[in-house]
């Protein structure tokens, strides 16, 4: 990897960002998840938050626009050159365009909206070009990447940790979230015991929280030992025996679910107005308790398990679709049984029931792979 | 017909290679993409550049693969620092 020359960054870790236009080529939802989910590749990976606005200046703006467009360095018609984006800085650095005489597309039968957004985010953030092909930051667009798979590669992380050092959760000086494991004691889980089963599961800024009864597993993608924690050290004022949780990664919140209730949780601090009940979100009375919950971070929806049926609720018009509920079954063929646990990853949906776990491809609708629920904790 | 077609072909490819060294290689605007010497001068140079930073064969010529790399779609950023 190399940085610009000069080693421009930014000296602040929450960055203001704002799409200045759209193209007509995709929805507008569509470049908002395309540029959120560009922005989440690096806020995983180090202590950058970004926040968006829709006036006024930002630290990020991004454009689309084709050939002269005011910076001295015009576009070029369809192909060769998509984008360009400049160093961190004020006024126009920081900023990212994109050329509109591509044809922008959510997958790759055009020009993937999201990979060239992460890769000029990627500049807007400090990195300069890498040589390894394998980089997100690699100059030339790879039309093979996998998507559903999309990782930085550990040339992208190492650049991009020279400018900003790791996530917080990282750091044991961390005041916020503790990182020290509880070692084990008797009539605790083990985490490699074969009929091991989860009460809920949610993914948190880029981690994997696996809660079973007093305690919980932090499995963080880039470290092979997950971590083993009482929720109390974390959540002080949250129950044991969780039924769901759900990360609404857009804003940056943790639901959990117990009983009637739920809260709210960004990072350790339970938000103001919580606990709420259950029915406060569209369930009718006869619901007592969720099973299981997962949010699509690409429609904005989460799915809600209760029994044999699930619900889904509309976290943009915060309010639960009408026609639901509806059978699983029906819907997400293979998954047949009720579901304890479950979390998105990488595109596919993980649903977990007792010591089994299906990986649910939502586009193909079908299960791809049969596992053990303890998989994710290196069983 | 097929004679014009392929100098034009060339013409394009020179301009290309010029281009792109330009932009993203910081190759002077005022110096002439048709080298003489064999292994030295400042496009040669610059390929090589070019090559060695895109994972390519480094051969100061602009092979097959080399002029395929060009044409692909890219990041309008230059790969080289100013």
């Amino acid at each position: 990897f190399t940085t610009f020359p000069g080693m421009p960054k930014w000296r602040k870790t929450h960055l203001t960002y704002r799409i200045m236009n759209y193209t007509p080529d995709l929805p507008r939802d569509a470049v908002d998840s395309a540029i959120e989910k560009a922005l989440n590749v690096w806020k995983e990976v180090t202590p950058l938050t970004f926040s968006r606005t829709d006036e006024g200046e930002a630290d990020i703006k991004i454009s689309f626009a084709v050939r002269d467009h005011g910076d001295f360095n015009p576009f070029d018609g369809p192909g060769n050159v998509l984008g360009h984006a400049y160093p961190p800085g004020p006024g126009i650095y920081g900023d990212a365009h994109f050329d509109d005489d591509e044809q922008w597309t959510r997958d790759t039968s055009g020009t993937n909206l999201f990979l060239v957004a992460a890769h000029e985010l990627g500049h807007s953030l400090g990195l300069f070009h890498s040589a390894n092909p394998s980089a997100l930051m690699y100059p030339v667009y790879n039309v093979l990447t996998d998507l559903a798979r999309f990782h930085l590669s550990q040339d992208d992380v190492n650049g991009i940790q020279s400018l900003y050092g790791g996530p917080p959760s990282d750091s044991s000086s961390d005041p916020v979230v503790p990182t020290e494991s509880v070692p084990p004691e008797p009539g605790t889980p083990a985490a490699c015991d074969p009929t091991l089963s989860f009460d809920a599961i949610s993914t948190l800024r880029g981690e994997i929280l696996f809660f079973k009864d007093r305690h919980f597993w932090r499995k963080s993608l880039r470290t092979l030992e997950p971590g083993f924690y009482l929720i109390s050290s974390f959540w002080p004022s949250l129950p044991s025996g969780l039924d769901a949780a759900y990360e609404e990664t857009s804003k940056d919140i943790v639901f959990i679910f117990k009983g009637n209730q739920f809260w709210a949780m960004r990072g350790t601090e339970v938000q103001a107005g919580y606990p709420k009940g259950i029915h406060t979100l569209g369930f009718p009375p006869t619901v007592r308790k969720i099973d299981a919950a997962v949010f699509d971070k690409e429609k904005k929806k989460t799915y809600f398990f209760v029994g044999d049926k699930y619900w889904r609720y509309d976290e943009k018009r915060q309010s639960m679709e009408p026609g639901f509920p509806k059978q699983i079954a029906e819907d997400f063929p293979g998954v047949d049984s009720k579901v304890d646990a479950a979390f998105e990853a990488f595109g596919f949906y993980y649903f977990f029931n007792g010591s089994s776990q299906l990986e649910f491809d939502p586009n193909a609708k079908k299960v791809t792979h049969v596992l053990k629920s303890n998989s994710w904790l290196n069983c | 017909y097929p004679v014009d077609r392929a100098a034009g072909d060339e013409n394009n490819s020179m301009e290309l290679i010029q281009q792109y060294l330009e932009n993203y290689y910081n190759l002077g605007k005022d110096v002439k993409p048709f080298v003489r010497r064999r292994d030295s001068g400042p496009v040669v140079e610059k390929i090589r550049e070019m090559q060695k930073f895109l994972g390519l064969e480094v051969t100061g010529k602009v092979d097959s693969d080399t002029l395929a790399m060009m044409r692909r779609p890219r990041c309008g950023v230059p790969d080289v620092g100013d």
